[in-house]
């Protein structure tokens, strides 16, 4: 630039180096905080466990695919904080709803359910997951049955759990809808919730044999 | 565009990279490890003007010279960003939510005169 003439960026070049680090980290802090409307950095008080962020992220994801169709561009997006009931910040639970629709209520019956689970590459070694199936309990409202039982993850890949009882028992009063928490002790990692398409998403399979009727009906 | 390199004068871009970690952010910065804070530095002589990076076409020579020789009537040139990208961020908010933002024009990939 001509002598004397303002330069924005020459000002900087006269600095010592140590001096310019200082002016440049200043000005990214600033730059960052004003972009995000924030007065000054926050303070977390309750950080996430890298498991509950990954469960949380592929929820979005999940939830921005089925928005419009497509895996989804980079847009903002809140997560809300994992509340304080989702066990210690060692463990995080996640829940999965199943909803059934029993068209055929009467003359059949439940032989087997099963859960079916696809886990990411959770490292070597044997994973403690407890699992709770809690469905609506006839005697009130906001009652739940619980029927708490453990899943051991020794590799990736689909674990699966035995749910008859569950079914059964829902199946005999025709409620259609089927909760599976899932606590994943040490937060090491989480069942395929989103991504891969629908393939590897949590299921259940139900085997069911009509009642054989004791009058033989000709039709 | 020119990136920065030893002492070199013409309008090029300059890395510079905050890291995080080094200025005590990571705890609520979850994503990424750090910020590419690059900037535009250097001269941009007239010959150069308006020519975001290196002049590369026969028309451009011709204009260069015209300018150059006729150094007063030209206005002066910046080294400005040319190319510009968003920075992705992944932080908790005040009420330690868990927010995904993308902030635009906040990376500078290449730089050029005015």
């Amino acid at each position: 630039a001509p002598r004397g003439a303002w330069c924005p960026a020459c000002g900087l070049a006269a600095l010592a180096s140590s001096a310019q680090r200082d002016v440049l980290v200043a000005l990214a802090k600033q730059s960052i905080l004003s972009k995000l409307r924030l007065p000054d950095r926050p303070n977390v008080t309750q950080p996430v466990s890298r498991g509950t962020l990954l469960t949380a992220l592929r929820r979005m994801r999940a939830r921005r695919v089925d928005t419009d169709g497509s895996p989804g561009t980079p847009r903002d997006g809140t997560i809300p904080h994992a509340h304080p009931g989702m066990g210690s910040s060692s463990s995080h639970s996640v829940r999965l709803h199943f909803r059934f629709s029993w068209e055929l209520a009467g003359s059949t019956e439940i032989l087997q359910a099963t859960l079916y689970l696809f886990w990411v590459s959770p490292s070597s070694g044997t994973h403690p997951v407890t699992v709770r199936l809690l469905q609506p309990d006839p005697t009130g409202p906001n009652a739940t049955t619980t029927i708490e039982t453990r899943l051991e993850v020794q590799r990736a890949g689909w674990a699966t759990l035995d749910v008859s009882r569950a079914v059964r028992s829902l199946f005999s009063r025709g409620s259609p809808r089927l909760t599976v928490e899932l606590e994943v002790v040490g937060g090491w990692g989480s069942p395929l919730l989103a991504g891969h398409g629908d393939s590897h998403w949590p299921f259940v399979v139900t085997q069911a044999r009509a009642r054989t009727s004791h009058r033989v009906q000709r039709r | 565009s020119i990136d920065c390199s030893g002492d070199s004068r013409m309008c090029c871009r300059k890395e510079f990279f905050v890291d995080f970690k080094e200025i005590g952010w990571e705890d609520w910065i979850i994503q990424p490890e750090g910020y590419h804070m690059n900037y535009c530095v250097g001269l941009c002589p007239l010959h150069m003007a308006g020519i975001p990076g290196l002049a590369a076409s026969f028309h451009t020579a011709v204009l260069n010279l015209i300018k150059a020789n006729n150094a007063d009537a030209a206005m002066d040139s910046c080294c400005v960003p040319t190319q510009r990208r968003p920075l992705s961020l992944l932080y908790y908010d005040r009420d330690s939510n868990i927010v995904k933002t993308d902030i635009p024009n906040m990376i500078v990939d290449a730089c050029g005169c005015t």
